[in-house]
């Protein structure tokens, strides 16, 4: 039963006053997406616009809203895929450049590379004109938050955005 | 971390994942995300996975082709989650989330923490959750 749209908002502990918006988040997403799909669009553009919806709500962690490195700065990662030929596109440790995924998408049609990244993601970027956009932009006071209550010497960051094992 | 997995009319399969990383991680350290059969893996002739979770261990066991591993050798797309989820944590004590398609139409969602966002549209249908078992 054809088309077929699923995301996910990512794992680990969602804080019981972010679960509701968190719900809503994924769920405008797929609605808002899957009609594309039933009217012949394809898997590649329907994965690519969720994910960039789920990007730019701030109650995800990936984009606006992502979780800070320890020098509380914004650093990305994102992948495309392509089942028709195996083709993939990637870029890591990326700054300052909203929707990273579109990003990734450029590398895999216009690079015969699978992944770039740092200053060479963001000097493709330019090259493609994408807009680098300010970094506070990136983030959120809740963002701030949790990034300062680890930098204590005793937090465990990955338990306090994990949760410990079920 | 965000993702999503498609598959169209056509039948052409295709998956994307977004992450901003792990709280408060070294500078310059990369996750799953952005390695190709760990963060992200699709095939018209078998599926695809966009997962997430604890980075390292995603990577250690190149979880999103694992599971199509799994699944090319005739596991549905619940079990070759699970058990490729399993063996994550078994393995390397990970905790992690899959969102799983196959080229007919076939999903599944699985996660090993305790909760995951998730939602899936199909026909006229709108699927969500959010724990374990939902």
């Amino acid at each position: 039963m054809l088309p077929v749209l699923v995301v996910h908002g990512g794992v680990g502990i969602i804080p019981k006053e972010r679960v509701q918006l968190s719900c809503a988040g994924v769920q405008a997403a797929v609605r808002g997406v899957y009609s594309k799909l039933q009217g012949q669009g394809s898997a590649m553009d329907a994965v690519v616009e969720a994910v960039t919806l789920l990007w730019n709500d701030p109650h995800f962690s990936a984009g606006l809203g992502s979780v800070l490195n320890a020098k509380g700065e914004v650093e990305m990662d994102a992948i495309v895929m392509d089942g028709r030929y195996l083709a993939s596109g990637a870029v890591s440790a990326v700054r300052k450049v909203a929707n990273p995924v579109q990003l990734a998408r450029l590398v895999m049609d216009k690079t015969s590379h699978l992944c770039l990244t740092g200053e060479g993601a963001s000097q493709f970027a330019r090259s493609m004109g994408v807009p680098e956009v300010p970094e506070e932009s990136l983030i959120t006071e809740y963002a701030r938050m949790r990034w300062k209550k680890n930098l204590a010497a005793d937090a465990n960051p990955v338990e306090c955005q994990m949760g410990k094992m079920g | 971390t965000v993702g999503a997995v498609a598959v169209d009319a056509e039948g052409n399969i295709a998956c994307a994942t977004s992450t901003g990383g792990m709280l408060n991680k070294m500078e310059g350290r990369v996750g799953d995300t952005a390695c190709i059969g760990c963060g992200g893996y699709a095939d018209n002739r078998v599926g695809a996975v966009s997962p997430t979770g604890e980075g390292e261990a995603i990577m250690k066991v190149t979880l999103a082709r694992l599971i199509l591993f799994h699944m090319e050798q005739g596991r549905s797309v619940e079990a070759a989650a699970d058990e490729a989820l399993a063996y994550m944590k078994d393995r390397v004590g990970g905790l992690g989330g899959v969102v799983v398609v196959d080229p007919q139409g076939e999903w599944s969602v699985r996660f090993s923490s305790l909760q995951m966002a998730w939602a899936a549209a199909q026909q006229q249908t709108l699927h969500y959750g959010l724990y374990t078992g939902e």
